[in-house]
Formats: C-alpha cells, structure tokens, sequence
C-alpha cells in the first residue's frame, strides 16, 4: 500500500520537522515584509496542504489559478539530515484577493509525495495503473489525517485541502477554494 | 508494502532529479575548490548512496567514524516543485584518507528513506515493528537498485552500499568500506 507509506514519510520526514516552526517563521516573516503583514489573519498561520484527487500538481499556483500571486518564501529552515549537511526547507508566501478585492497572504504547497503517485501510475514496472491512483489518494489523505490528528506538535498548524476534479472548467476554483479555507478560519 | 512505495519515491522525487546534474556539479565544484581537485578519480563520479540494514543513520558522517571528514557542500541545485518556490537540493563531499595517507573526496549520503522505516517501526499506529524493518531494508534496496539498473539517465552515476550491521563494533567500518568501494571503481 504505496500511500500509507507516503503518508507516514510526509509526516515523519518533514511535517514533524517543519510545523512546529511555522508560527515563528511567519511571525519573523511579518516582521521584514510590512506590506503583507495586514494581510495575514489568526486562521492563516497555517500550512494550506494540497491534496488533487487527480494528481496534477502545478509547481508554481499561479500557473493553476490566475488570482494567486506568489509574493515571496518564509525563511528558511537549515539542518543537517542522514549525512547532507545544511538541507534546506522553505515555504512560500502566496497572495489572492477576495470578492471585496481585500488581499490575503497565505502559505501553501501541493503534497509533494503525490507527485510519485502520478509518476509511478505512468511507469509501468511500477505495478499500479491511474485507475488504482485514485484510490491510493484518497488512501493518502485519510492516513495523513489520522496521523496530524494524533501529533500534538503540529496541532492547529495544517489545514488538509482535498481538491475534487469535478471544478476542472473553472479557472480559478484553487483560489476561491482557498478563500473560503482563510475564511472558515475567522 | 512500504518500502516499494518509499523506493520509487527516492527515485522519481529526488534520484532522477539529482543524478543527472551531478557530473556537472562535481566539475564545477573542482573549480571552485582547487585543493579537493587532485583527489578525485574517474569512479568517484558518483553519488554514494549509504543503506545501513539497521537504519541507524547518522546526521553527520564523522559522527559515526572519526576518519571521514566533511569538507563542503556541491554547487546547490534549485527549482520550483509542487508550489515551493527554490526548493533547494544538494549534496555533500566528505574526505577520506586510505592506509597510505592519501585523500579521497567523495560525495555520499543516508538513503534518506531509511529514517522513515526507522521512525515507522517505533510507532505504534504505523502498523510495523523492528522485525519486520530489516525485511523492509532489504526489499528497499532490491527495489531501487532494479530501478536503477533500468534508468539509463541515472546510469553510472550512483553506487549502492548495502551496510550490514554485523560491523558495528568497528569504529571505522563505514571509512573502510567507502574506500574499498572508491577502489573498485578506479
Ligand atoms: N537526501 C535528500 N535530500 C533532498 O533534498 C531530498 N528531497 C527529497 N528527498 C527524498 O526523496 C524522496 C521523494 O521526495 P518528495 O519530495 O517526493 O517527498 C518528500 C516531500 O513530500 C517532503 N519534503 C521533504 N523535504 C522537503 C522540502 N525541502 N520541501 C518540501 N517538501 C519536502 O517530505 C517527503 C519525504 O522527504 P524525505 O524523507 O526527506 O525523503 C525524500 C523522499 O524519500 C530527499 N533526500
């Protein structure tokens, strides 16, 4: 069952690392970008966590939504891990205006694991067809949601965003999806 | 099957990404770093890739033997990937001398995934327990080395070092086994 080791690798190898550290990364971020800091609520000190039930993932958001603009990455956190020294993880900052055109600064990325899950259905020695992805996504998302559920150090720090498919002809269901996670958080 | 899922992972999300890139990075590096430049050869073009049966990776590779090392990290490799803007990659050369007080600079890392079996088996909710680990190593490495015997943009440009764990009162089994690799290929 290939997601619920992708599952547990997310968690174990960088949502447990990263989390925890978030509030103060945002917090240092707010402090040397004064022209986001309006822009960012209580609800928003949260990683926005991407989950496309159909696995296209888009490396940059605007490429999948014209309305999202990316605005900058927080700062970088540096560790030395299994012998590479001074690995690096970030996140970026991006920016979407609401119906009233009020801006609102977030954090967001899609869960990269999914990535080898459209990659490994497209290899055929890799032993499961997109018929099988699917199921294997879903798979992903429950375990991730178990697994964050039960961490008390990333409590209130993610918010899981499964994206459906069935919005594919709307050109900006990411950011009105979003906007509507930003403002279930007030 | 966790360790299947983790393999093609390792491959489509990190090997097939860096492997391609790290001839030209090595060279760049020898550029910078004229007095790491005389100890390389022909066959320390390649990544080593470390997979300690027992999962016990260390973050640095003097900490577990005295003999290696760490002298600096290769020219990094930056992209946008799955909405992180940057995301950084890169690896690091450590440096060995051989019985005749030689130097040999070499790049080597932890098969990251390693840490993730590691951390599965001391969770309970992860469904896996020091038992079942070892086999998971062993399926790890038979499965990405099948991987990677059939890539050709990946070919000649990595070794796998299987560890075995039957060494480890020898403070200076890893420097050992790394210079016999390094001989091998020369
Ligand atoms: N040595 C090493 N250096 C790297 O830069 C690196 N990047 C990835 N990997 C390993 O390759 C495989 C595929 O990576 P992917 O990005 O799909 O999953 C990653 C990804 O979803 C997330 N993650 C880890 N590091 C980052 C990061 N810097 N930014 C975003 N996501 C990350 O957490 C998963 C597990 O990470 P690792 O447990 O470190 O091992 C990975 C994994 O086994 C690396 N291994």
């Amino acid at each position: 069952n290939v997601a619920h080791g992708l599952a547990w690798s997310f968690y174990l190898g960088y949502l447990q690392l990263v989390l925890p550290r978030l509030e103060d990364s945002i917090m240092q971020f707010r402090g040397t970008h004064q022209s986001s800091s309006p822009f960012w609520s209580r609800g928003s000190y949260k990683l926005l966590i991407l989950v496309p039930l159909n696995t296209n993932i888009a490396n940059k958001l605007e490429s999948e939504d014209s309305n999202i603009r990316f605005y900058d990455n927080l700062p970088e956190t540096v560790i030395d891990r299994a012998g590479v020294r001074r690995r690096v993880y970030k996140h970026s900052v991006y920016r979407v205006q609401d119906g009233k055109g009020k801006p609102h600064d977030f954090v967001a990325e899609y869960a990269t694991p999914l990535l080898t899950l459209y990659n490994m259905s497209h290899e055929s020695s890799a032993g499961f067809g997109e018929a099988e992805r699917r199921h294997q996504v879903l798979l992903f998302y429950r375990t991730l949601q178990d697994i964050l559920d039960r961490s008390l150090e990333c409590r209130n720090r993610y918010t899981l965003i499964l994206l459906n498919d069935e919005h594919e002809e709307d050109p900006h269901f990411l950011s009105k999806t979003i906007l509507r996670y930003l403002n279930q958080q007030e």
